[in-house]
């Protein structure tokens, strides 16, 4: 389902050149849940930019189905998000000014359309955010905030989401609810899923670990167990 | 070091009140490291902001020292926390113009001082910032700009410092860098540490932990160990 091949990415000119991706290599099955993990600043949170088209490699190749995301402009790299993609963001990247509902429906109301029936109170129900949806950004806790952002990517029941760190600010039942959400999506609707995490148990959900050290991959585990 | 009593804040009115805190009593001993933890929404960071003089509680009382913050006006508060406190955000909130290093400074050069001889490189070399002083925040990874404003924190050697989930963007190796650096400052300078956290791992390092459920203080557990 999506795909890199030596994919680089550098920051900087010359001494001050930043490698943040060094020839990544991995691929992402269709209807797989992989979990990314690794140091901070390993290239994790880079890797998931490029992947998702959200930004550009200086070399290299990522492919996402049969689209090959280099070659295309930012028209079509829009497109594609909009109608494959699902993104949680490290920071989660809410609109201050709206309300929490209306943050989760606004990628699917870009394109004119509405979450599939019952879908949205699935979501808001099992993230917990019965009774939050009326407020703004700044009047939830940030593990609220970071459901919010959870249940925007997933509201749109995309066929590929990736997700930075989408537990890192909740506790473990709360986190459990998502990943449990998570699973049941790529189990029985085949959503391929890409998660950076840094919480082992966490990443017991999925079904391989991949290892990224100093913007490359460096092994992965298949079946983790916490 | 720092006392709340009956602590109440509700935001809203009538049936939309929200009561983040329900008459909150808890108090931080002069040296004492103390974790907090609690499910997402349960008033920890509400809590925090309000301990150390950020926010304005609806009713009940805070003291740091034998100051009451209640009765303060802002310019007392904004002396006083800049003399005594040093706050980690939730959400980092590091001025996006300036460096990393501007950044970790920022709030001594506003009492027009400098830090220790050799606190900021000890600082910046535990938390591994070396090499991304002179980089703006957009310019780091979630984790890297949340080390920056632990860092700030820490770098002016405050007498009480209130930490909201420091390691959530953090690998264990990174996490327990920081968490050291923090058990040393308890140990050796006598500095009051409050740390909210959903990891227990990083409870574990505290000398006690106080549990938050719904607003108030639900029991504590002595010397955890993970
Ligand atoms: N301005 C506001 N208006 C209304 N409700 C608010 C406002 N700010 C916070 N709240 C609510 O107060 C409650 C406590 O929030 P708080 O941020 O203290 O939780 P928390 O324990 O830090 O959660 P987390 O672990 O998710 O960070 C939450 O239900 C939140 O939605
Ligand atoms: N605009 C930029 N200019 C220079 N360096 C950058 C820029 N953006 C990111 N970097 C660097 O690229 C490296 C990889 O960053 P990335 O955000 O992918 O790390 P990460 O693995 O997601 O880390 P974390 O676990 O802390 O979120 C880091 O060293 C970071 O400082
Ligand atoms: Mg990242
Ligand atoms: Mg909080």
């Amino acid at each position: 389902a999506a795909r890199l091949r030596g994919a680089t990415k550098i920051y900087g000119e010359g001494d001050a050149a930043v490698h943040a991706l060094n020839g990544v290599d991995v691929a992402f099955g269709r209807g797989e849940f992989t979990a990314v993990m690794g140091p901070s600043g390993s290239g994790k949170s880079t890797m998931m930019h490029c992947a998702a088209g959200l930004d550009q490699l200086t070399s290299g190749s990522v492919r996402i189905g049969d689209r090959e995301l280099t070659t295309m402009n930012d028209r079509e790299l829009t497109l594609l998000r909009r109608a494959e993609i699902g993104f949680v963001f490290q920071a989660f990247n809410l609109i201050p000014s709206i309300s929490a509902e209306e943050n989760i429906v606004m990628p699917l109301a870009m394109s004119g359309e509405r979450p599939r029936h019952g879908v949205l109170e699935d979501v808001v129900s099992v993230l917990g955010l019965d009774g939050r949806l009326s407020h703004r950004p700044s009047e939830l806790s940030g593990g609220q905030q970071q459901r919010v952002a959870v249940a925007r990517a997933l509201v749109a029941e995309p066929s590929i989401v990736f997700a930075d760190e989408p537990t890192g600010n909740l506790d473990t039942r709360t986190g459990d609810e998502i990943l449990g959400f998570i699973r049941r999506a790529v189990d029985e609707r085949h959503q391929t899923t890409v998660m950076v995490t840094h919480d082992p148990a966490a990443a017991a959900w999925a079904d391989r670990v991949v290892f990224f050290v100093d913007g490359s991959v460096h092994g992965e585990l298949r079946n983790p167990t916490a």
